[in-house]
């Protein structure tokens, strides 16, 4: 069973990440009809400025962040706000959507320029975690996770970064065992899919840099 | 607007106040 703390800390971290979102009349945006590269592309920089904000805001909630050096808090959110932001992104393609909403989105960023070998990794990992069935607080600890990863560039202070790590590790264990209690491998494929967004992070630097030259 | 500013002065800025003030 959860400990109070780690109730305490679940909920703490569940109630941060729903509050702290995408304005919604910008994810309206994303499903207009009107289509261009150059308007795609604005969008979504945009989109990804949003995102940015809304990981710093949910971040400051994660319990011990805030505590953690200065210089440390900033490497780490610049080390994982791609990391995050493919995630939290998945949740939007994997929920279920009105039958034409995810089309648009889909058509939306094969159109603003990103060449295929970068879309093809994305959609991938779209799919699979689409197999997961994973529930909010799946997302919101997994987000928690990526972001106190101790191994970041620049990050001084690792041992403190893992204490905060190890424990929403144990919580999202723990969830697991309760949660799906006939998949054992459940918890184990989850943090398999964090190898997997961290070839996604290397790809989004080369994508960004052909983006702009092209 | 924001989304000129690098991806660490907008992380520097929204740890400091609330973005959006």
């Amino acid at each position: 069973e959860f400990s109070q703390d780690q109730l305490t800390l679940l909920n703490y971290i569940l109630d941060a990440y729903n509050k702290h979102r995408i304005p919604q009349d910008m994810a309206k945006q994303l499903l207009q009809e009107k289509f261009s590269e150059e308007e795609n592309f604005l969008l979504l920089t945009e989109m990804a400025t949003s995102h940015v904000q809304v990981l710093v805001e949910f971040t400051k909630n994660i319990p011990g962040f805030q505590a953690l050096d200065h210089e440390d808090q900033i490497a780490l959110l610049k080390g994982s706000a791609v990391e995050a932001m493919f995630l939290r992104s998945a949740q939007v393609f994997t929920r279920k959507r009105p039958h034409g909403h995810t089309d648009v989105l889909e058509d939306r960023i094969r159109k603003s320029g990103i060449s295929e070998e970068y879309i093809t990794p994305m959609f991938n990992f779209y799919k699979s975690i689409g197999e997961l069935q994973m529930m909010q607080e799946e997302h919101a600890l997994l987000t928690a996770i990526t972001i106190l990863s101790p191994d970041r560039a620049y990050v001084r202070d690792q041992a403190a970064v893992e204490r905060l790590q190890e424990a929403v590790l144990e919580v999202l264990r723990k969830f697991c065992r309760l949660r799906h209690p006939r998949e054992p491998q459940h918890f184990a494929r989850l943090l398999g899919r964090l190898t997997e967004l961290r070839t996604l992070n290397h790809h989004h630097a080369e994508m960004l840099l052909s983006w702009r030259t092209s | 607007p924001a989304s000129n500013l690098g991806l660490e002065d907008i992380i520097r800025k929204a740890l400091m106040g609330n973005f959006e003030d």
